[in-house]
């Protein structure tokens, strides 16, 4: 019967993306160090 | 291998001298480049040979380091590693890939010596893991590798001026590199390697490369990968804790995937459905439950919907995988297509069922009596020609006159229930999202069940309905088309589901069905 | 990594004692968290419990960053760069109707509706962050208006 997904401490509803605090296949929620982010190379002096 | 006489004692002090500098450096890589001239001077990075050789020892060094310098930690046999001098090493590769190329200001050039760096951590790894003479010791640490290749990613999928938007071409260095690390590979290093492509500086950041089609590409090869090496244990009733570890892991994955790039999961459904064996129905289910973002489904509940009225069916699917190939392999595509375009001979019709069955290396190796990525590629080529003669036809053209459902409806009466049973889930596999694909297999397993003609067709309608019924009770997601189809059949009087035999066939049964049905009505 | 050499697949129960073997050494926290390594600029003694050791995890959360005003963002966005707070800082300017100008590496606010808006550009009054100051202007670091301007969306980050 498969199992409950909504069990997998992922937030299933979020309107973000959920990559960006992913931090392992293992781990049961979101990642505590600071979230994937991407500077664009215009903003660095 | 035999080193060179004395070159692990010059690389060892080459990497006490790099991690000196690199500590005094407190994280500025300009502090850094000044190491490059040390290694030139020594002619490390000569030729290849020498570079190959620098690389290797001091891989093998600083794991060998990392491993034995780790502290014992209370309540665990395994002790915790301090990653100094493996976050070092992994810092002295990110220099040399960025300043030691042949010419760094040339993304190609870099990208080169990062194959050969990648190279390198492979043969070291795998030599580690199988031990000497093959011997595969149980005491390989996957960490060390993990850290190193997690450190790579991170430093090296920054932004950059020279790589700039084109980092497709690293990305791809490493997509390449944990292709040849894959779990049937390398088996011992499967967690870390899950973990690796799934990284959230690898994984979505090659999903959302351009030109987007290449990445969607490298990163379905690694998840075909890893659903190979898991096939032939999923296929069993009870899993091994580690696999129901790895499939755990695997599933958040999906899921992350499901959210954030469900076009990928889309377009790719059917070399997914291929790779994962037909009990594994929740898993399926995932895949075929995902539907691009810009699109709204419509209520499968909502009292007389129109399924047949909606805009999106008349859209057709994309779908990346060639399901073409199988078909071409065993000789199908030719004669199919004639036997289309002339509905004749009718001896095709009786050829074809053999054609389907598994070779006997296919069928020694314990999985069907068919060869079922045949049936599938069958089923969706045969629904593609289907909906072109449909769009070419004159208006209100039935389905059941098509030279494509004589195809389906001689496999019905012809295939034994093996055969019936992979010939539905290749259909079942199409009832996805709002399209012409979704859509007109949800009319052909309809009209098959309607229309069956052999000798006791309750056992026929009776699997299709349990084909159905399957996807149906396992947890979510369903898939929309998998939904609307179920509740057409249930609903209209035209099937007469209510009266057939099986649905009261036993108490459980029954119940099942009601609960279901309650569901759904 | 060139896509040959590939490891001869071991036999299923091979592979899957090899497998379970690996899982007591599965990366855990420890293992994939690296810790940026902090170094003061100018380190100078200061009691602990006055000044910590390290930034605060408060400039973790992007909420405090909506508490911020526009100078303060600014600053994080200009002395804090390639770190997550520059990040964050430039997502609450633009929450704030700001656009980073590329060429001139500044952010700019509409002052008014442009008075001309084609696919290409539009024209108008701007209000533009001065950080570095011009030849007439000499002291930067503040807002200054700028009239008949023309923003060219090939700049526009």
């Amino acid at each position: 019967l498969g199992s409950d997904l909504t069990t997998l401490g992922l937030n299933l509803n979020s309107s973000k993306s959920l990559y960006s605090t992913f931090s392992s296949p293992w781990a049961d929620g979101p990642s505590k160090s600071e979230p994937q982010f991407q500077i664009p190379a215009c903003y660095y002096m | 291998r035999v080193d060179p006489p004395g070159a692990r004692e010059q690389v060892t002090l080459l990497l006490e001298h790099w991690i000196k500098i690199w500590n005094d450096a407190g994280g500025v890589e300009q502090k850094c480049v000044q190491y490059l001239t040390i290694l030139q001077h020594q002619n490390v990075l000569k030729t290849d040979e020498s570079t190959e050789v620098f690389l290797r020892i001091a891989a093998e060094v600083c794991v060998e380091f990392c491993v034995k310098s780790g502290a014992k930690a209370e309540g665990s046999d395994l002790p915790t590693l301090n990653y100094k001098v493996i976050d070092a090493f992994a810092s002295m590769l990110t220099i040399l890939v960025k300043y030691a190329s042949a010419d760094p200001q040339s993304l190609t050039s870099r990208v080169h010596l990062l194959n050969r760096i990648l190279g390198t951590l492979h043969r070291v790894l795998v030599a580690d893991s199988e031990g000497p003479r093959g011997a595969r010791p149980m005491a390989f640490d996957q960490r060390p590798y993990f850290r190193v290749f997690a450190n790579l990613l991170r430093d090296l999928t920054a932004p950059d001026p020279v790589v700039d938007a084109n980092n497709l071409q690293v990305l791809g260095a490493f997509a390449n590199a944990f292709h040849g690390l894959q779990p049937q590979s390398v088996p011992a290093f499967a967690f870390s390697w899950l973990e690796l492509i799934s990284h959230r500086t690898f994984m979505p950041t090659l999903l959302l490369a351009k030109p987007a089609q290449k990445g969607w590409m490298l990163m379905h090869r690694l998840l075909v990968d890893l659903f190979v090496f898991m096939e032939p244990y999923l296929r069993r009733s009870q899993l091994p804790l580690a696999i129901k570890t790895l499939y755990k892991g695997t599933l958040r994955v999906l899921l992350v995937l499901l959210h954030d790039f469900p076009e990928f999961l889309c377009d790719y459904h059917f070399s997914f459905c291929d790779v994962i064996p037909p009990n594994c129905i929740q898993l399926r289910n995932l895949f075929l439950s995902a539907f691009p973002r810009t699109m709204r489904l419509p209520d499968p509940f909502t009292p007389n919907l129109k399924v047949d009225l909606l805009p999106e069916i008349a859209q057709p699917p994309r779908i990346l995988s060639n399901y073409v190939a199988a078909l071409s392999y065993n000789g199908i595509r030719q004669e199919l297509d004639n036997y289309l375009k002339n509905r004749a001979p009718k001896s095709f019709l009786e050829w074809l069922p053999g054609r389907l069955r598994a070779s006997p290396s296919q069928a020694a190796s314990g999985s069907a009596s068919y060869n079922v990525a045949s049936i599938n590629a069958l089923v969706v080529y045969i629904g593609s020609q289907s909906i072109l003669q449909l769009q070419k036809s004159p208006q209100n053209t039935a389905i059941g006159h098509l030279p494509t459902m004589d195809v389906f409806q001689h496999l019905v009466t012809t295939l034994d229930a093996e055969g019936r049973y992979y010939l539905f889930n290749a259909i079942a596999n199409q009832l996805r999202y709002p399209n012409n694909h979704t859509h007109y297999f949800s009319c052909v397993l309809l009209y098959l069940f309607a229309e069956v003609t052999v000798e006791n067709s309750e056992v026929v309608q009776e699997q299709i309905t349990r084909v159905l019924l399957e996807r149906l009770i396992v947890h979510r997601p369903h898939p929309w088309g998998l939904l609307i189809t179920f509740i057409e059949l249930i609903k209209n009087p035209r099937y007469n589901f209510w009266a057939k035999e099986f649905t009261h066939c036993a108490q459980e049964i029954e119940r099942v069905f009601e609960s279901v049905a309650r569901s759904c009505m | 990594a060139d896509g040959t050499g590939l490891t001869a697949p071991l036999d299923q129960s091979s592979s899957l004692a090899a497998l379970e073997a690996s899982m007591r050494s599965m990366p855990t926290n420890h293992d994939r968290d690296r810790v940026r390594p902090y170094t003061p600029r100018n380190p100078y003694q200061v009691p602990e419990r006055f000044f910590g050791p390290v930034p605060s995890p408060i400039f973790e959360d992007p909420a405090i960053f909506e508490k911020f005003q526009a100078d303060t963002l600014f600053f994080i966005f200009y002395y804090q760069q390639g770190s997550y707070q520059q990040y964050l800082a430039a997502k609450e300017l633009k929450k704030h109707s700001w656009r980073f100008h590329k060429k001139y590496k500044t952010w700019f606010q509409r002052h008014e509706e442009p008075k001309l808006t084609t696919e290409e550009l539009e024209q108008g009054t701007y209000v533009y962050f001065d950080y570095q100051g011009t030849y007439e202007l000499k002291s930067g670091w503040c807002q200054r208006i700028k009239y008949d301007f023309t923003f060219e969306y090939e700049y526009l980050e």
